[in-house]
């Protein structure tokens, strides 16, 4: 693991009192390989370890008392500005708080509707939860979500027909006559790739005002997570991303990726299949996992 | 576009990336950039043939096709959403396209909706579905189904099970238990154990076929979601280390997006 590598370079750099280049050299390249294990962006990773050089090669770690102490808080400091700044989670102090949930296949989507529902009536005790069946391809996902919101004690909206577009605007018309705390529109998986699925939720999102636009993206995505996220935003312009299945062991590598292309901060983690595993994003759990 | 002298580390070093972008495990990259440089690789077309000839010869299956005879069940294991039921319902296609008589299992008893979607597929195809109770015992929906099966000359049984994380403990004696009802009724030969591995995934794509075949001895992988801009590298590594061959690849969501895997196709996909 990094932390072990990282320590028996950073013990010969103590060991004899100086650092050389050659040890930091050294140091980073065991970085770089770790991050690059964790599945962080080759180029993330590359502009990462470059970051670490440049501050490790200044005065600060070459003439310090310590280097060894400097370097590694320089490797965390580092990560910890990659990774972003405090969680504000989710602003609900208007009378109806809008979120479109989007993301590639099975990342997790429709049971996120209806954990962030439960997570909103519970931690911000707001009773009036909808949840939008907007998926109208994939085999039973308006089932999927109907049992999901019986489950969770919120109403349902859908319609019998393909035209998520109409069901996303018809469901907002509803709240001129229905009063609801939070509404979460669930849409079908679609890859990054694919022009018209992109444009689809374009449109939902130029239609209705949402204030929150959530990409659901699994913790375990491997390169091209950067590749995914930049088009996401650009398409809809994301407000945060939730990541899937921390409860696995992935070293969650795409987290970092994501957030440091598209400065969208990371708000939401599952940890779990059940509705109540869903947590406030921890940036610290995810960088020692990525530093191994 | 040739490597020369100077130029030559910034080529390597363009092709690892490459490799590296492609979920490829890092030590067969290591190894791969090492033969590259061994061979005197002068040019990117160069690296590009040599590339596909030395993963199509790791990833092809030397395996004999084995004539199954009566039954043929394929169990579908897999983590959560990595395509499963979509895949159990291609594979049906792909069967009757080649007049086999096809039944498919609804062994996912947990996920909301998880048997409508299967029985929706099973509609569509004209596909007998054998489904249980919600929340009941999914060994017991195999036992029914593959009784079914028999009794009614079926050739390919299917078996769609629930997404689970390889780190659950409980979970994966769930699966080992539904493989054991299944070799009680019919013979190890007849029985296929995929697991289903998402292309957009990283490095956990290994973990899941290592944890996995650990537990209950897999016969091979399909690969899903190709037609993402993902290129599916670990199957690589799972193929190198755990000797586990590609079946099939999906890359689409109608359910003629499924091939029986090609190495030399899948090369051609990943370096072009
Ligand atoms: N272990 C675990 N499983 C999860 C988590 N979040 C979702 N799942 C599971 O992942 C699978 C896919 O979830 P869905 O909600 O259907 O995914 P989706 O994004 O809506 O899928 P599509 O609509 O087909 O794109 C299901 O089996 C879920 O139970 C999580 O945090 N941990
Ligand atoms: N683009 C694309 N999408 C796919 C492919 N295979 C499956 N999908 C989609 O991925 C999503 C998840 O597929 P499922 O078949 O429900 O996955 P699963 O493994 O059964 O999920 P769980 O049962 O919840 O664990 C669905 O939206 C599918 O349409 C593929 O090859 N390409
Ligand atoms: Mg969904
Ligand atoms: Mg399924």
């Amino acid at each position: 693991t990094i932390s072990k590598k990282l320590d028996s370079v950073i013990r010969k750099i103590r060991g004899t009192g100086i650092i050389s280049e050659a040890n930091i050299e050294e140091a980073l390249k065991a970085i770089r390989m770790s991050m690059l294990e964790a599945d962080v962006n080759y180029k993330v990773v590359k502009d990462f370890v470059a970051a670490v050089k440049e501050k490790a090669l200044g005065e600060s770690v070459l003439n310090a008392v310590s280097p060894g102490q400097q370097f590694t808080k320089i490797v965390h400091d580092e990560l910890a500005s990659f990774l972003g700044e405090k969680n504000t989670g989710i602003d609900t102090s208007r009378t109806t708080t809008l979120i479109m949930l989007v993301g590639l296949q099975g990342s997790g989507k429709t049971t996120t509707a209806a954990k962030l529902g439960l997570y909103l009536k519970n931690e911000k005790k707001l009773p009036r939860i909808l949840l939008v069946g907007a998926d109208t391809y994939r085999p039973a996902a308006k089932e999927q979500l109907k049992k999901l919101a019986g489950m969770i004690g919120a109403d349902f909206y859908t319609e019998e027909h393909n035209d998520a577009v109409k069901i996303c605007k018809n469901a907002y018309s509803l709240l001129e006559t229905k009063l609801y705390d939070i509404v979460v529109f669930d849409t079908a998986g679609r890859l990054h790739i694919d022009e018209e699925m992109i444009k689809e939720i374009e449109v939902i999102k130029k239609a209705i005002p949402m204030n929150e636009v959530f990409l659901v993206a699994d913790s375990m995505l491997g390169q091209e997570s950067v590749n995914v996220a930049k088009t996401f935003n650009e398409a809809v312009g994301l407000t945060g991303i939730v990541l899937t299945k921390i409860d696995g062991d992935a070293r969650g590598g795409a987290a970092l990726s994501m957030k440091y292309v598209t400065g969208v901060p990371i708000k939401f983690m599952g940890t779990g299949e059940k509705a109540d595993r869903f947590e406030l994003f921890h940036p610290d759990r995810l960088a020692s996992s990525i530093l191994g | 576009d040739l490597f020369t002298g100077k130029d030559a580390a910034a080529c390597i070093e363009d092709i690892e990336q490459s490799l590296i972008e492609a979920d490829i495990d890092l030590a067969i990259v290591d190894e791969t950039v090492e033969l590259i440089k061994k061979n005197r690789i002068k040019s990117y077309e160069e690296a590009r043939v040599f590339l596909k000839k030395v993963f199509a010869e790791k990833l092809s299956d030397s395996s004999v096709k084995r004539e199954i005879k009566g039954l043929y069940i394929i169990v579908l294991v897999g983590i959560n959403g990595a395509g499963k039921t979509t895949a159990a319902s291609k594979l049906a296609s792909y069967y009757l396209g080649r007049n086999k008589k096809v039944m498919m299992a609804a062994a996912d008893t947990f996920r909301a909706a998880a048997t409508e979607q299967l029985e929706t597929w099973g509609n569509r195809l004209g596909v007998a579905v054998i489904k249980g109770q919600e929340n009941g015992d999914p060994a017991a929906v195999v036992y029914d189904a593959v009784a079914q099966a028999k009794k009614s000359q079926t050739d390919v049984l299917i078996v769609d099970t629930a997404g689970r994380l390889h780190t659950k403990s409980n979970l994966m004696q769930e699966i080992v238990k539904i493989k054991k009802v299944i070799l009680k009724e019919v013979e190890e030969e007849s029985v296929d154990t995929f697991i289903i591995i998402d292309a957009n995934i990283g490095k956990n794509g290994y973990v899941q076929a290592k944890e996995f075949n650990e537990a209950m001895n897999l016969t091979g992988v399909i690969l899903t979601k190709f037609d993402s801009s993902a290129k599916g590298g670990s199957i690589i590594h799972i193929k190198s280390d755990l000797g586990l061959p590609v079946k099939f690849i999906t890359f689409g969501e109608s359910t003629g997006d499924i091939e029986e895997f090609s190495a030399q196709h899948f090369v051609d996909e990943m370096f072009d």
